[in-house]
């Protein structure tokens, strides 16, 4: 086990949970796009 | 398989002999395409059109090709290819399995309707199924998961890249709902396709602003600069593509030259 390489990433709970909401928020309004364009 | 280094640039410290990866492993080698593989290994790389669409030049022939396809086949095929034999990616704040679990069964692509039940059930019991399978996962696949109930490490899959975390609450809560628990080389399949879900690169994870940022096309830390040298650098050497591939519209052909010059 001593030859396993390991790398430190950051992260952050609060941080994910801003960018995942953001996120949400954008692939909503994407699929309204969507919709919108499959309408006209 | 017989290579001593792994994709990540590990030394391969583990001989794999369950019959079911060496089974994993044949499959890719029977559905991988030999000219696609050619093109893919001599390209030259044009650019990129977003995150998800690349061109790339082969011999007479402009290609458009499907990254986020493509990384997502590279990545199962390390996952079966490099079994067992991964670093880690070790994050450094734990990432409590019950928030991720919440914050994915908030998203609508989740599925979760009441009939499900309260969300917070489902969390709790998706954190006690994971952390039985926690020394499994840890062992095979390097997916560290503590007492606590903390995502502590992910699988380094590749040298020099780093999944982008916002998919990480979908692929806990679809490690608990997607992966075939019971049958070894089912499971073994249906958890590296997840992953590799998890690693592929996703248009939506990359920030809008980021999509405009000219300036910082050469640093290393932007989508352009991975997807060229880290993406793209490894299709040359690790990846066998299948050959639905060219049949799905995920490598392109645009143009060739001799059709060029007769218009």
């Amino acid at each position: 086990s001593q030859n396993i390489k390991i790398l430190q990433i950051p992260f952050s709970m609060k941080t994910l949970k801003l960018k995942y909401r953001k996120h949400m928020k954008s692939d909503l309004l994407y699929k309204e796009e969507l919709c919108l364009i499959h309408h006209l | 398989r017989e290579d001593e280094m792994t994709a990540a640039c590990c030394p391969r410290r583990r001989v794999v002999k369950l019959t079911s990866v060496l089974t994993l492993q044949d499959e890719i080698s029977e559905r991988g395409h030999e000219a696609l593989r050619e093109m893919l290994r001599d390209h030259s790389f044009v650019g990129c059109v977003s995150p998800q669409w690349a061109l790339a030049q082969y011999q007479t022939r402009l290609y458009l090709l499907n990254t986020t396809c493509l990384s997502e086949e590279l990545f199962y095929q390390i996952l079966i290819c490099d079994f067992a034999n991964f670093g880690i990616l070790r994050l450094s704040e734990p990432a409590p399995l019950y928030d991720l679990a919440m914050l994915a069964l908030d998203h609508p692509e989740s599925g979760w309707t009441e009939e499900d039940g309260p969300k917070e059930g489902l969390a709790e019991y998706i954190v006690e199924f994971l952390k039985r399978k926690a020394e499994m996962l840890a062992d095979y696949f390097s997916l560290e998961i503590d007492e606590e109930g903390n995502v502590t490490g992910l699988p380094l899959l590749l040298d020099n890249y780093v999944p982008q975390l916002e998919g990480l609450p979908m692929f806990v809560l679809r490690l608990a709902t997607e992966v075939n628990w019971d049958e070894e080389k089912e499971c073994f399949q249906s958890l590296s396709k997840e992953c590799a879900r998890f690693y592929a690169i996703r248009k939506q994870y990359v920030a809008e602003e980021d999509h405009e940022k000219e300036e910082c096309e050469s640093s290393p830390v932007s989508w352009k600069w991975t997807v060229e040298h880290i993406l793209y650098k490894a299709f040359r050497s690790h990846l066998f593509p299948p050959t639905h591939f060219s049949e799905d519209g995920n490598i392109l052909q645009l143009a060739n030259l001799p059709d060029l010059y007769k218009v």
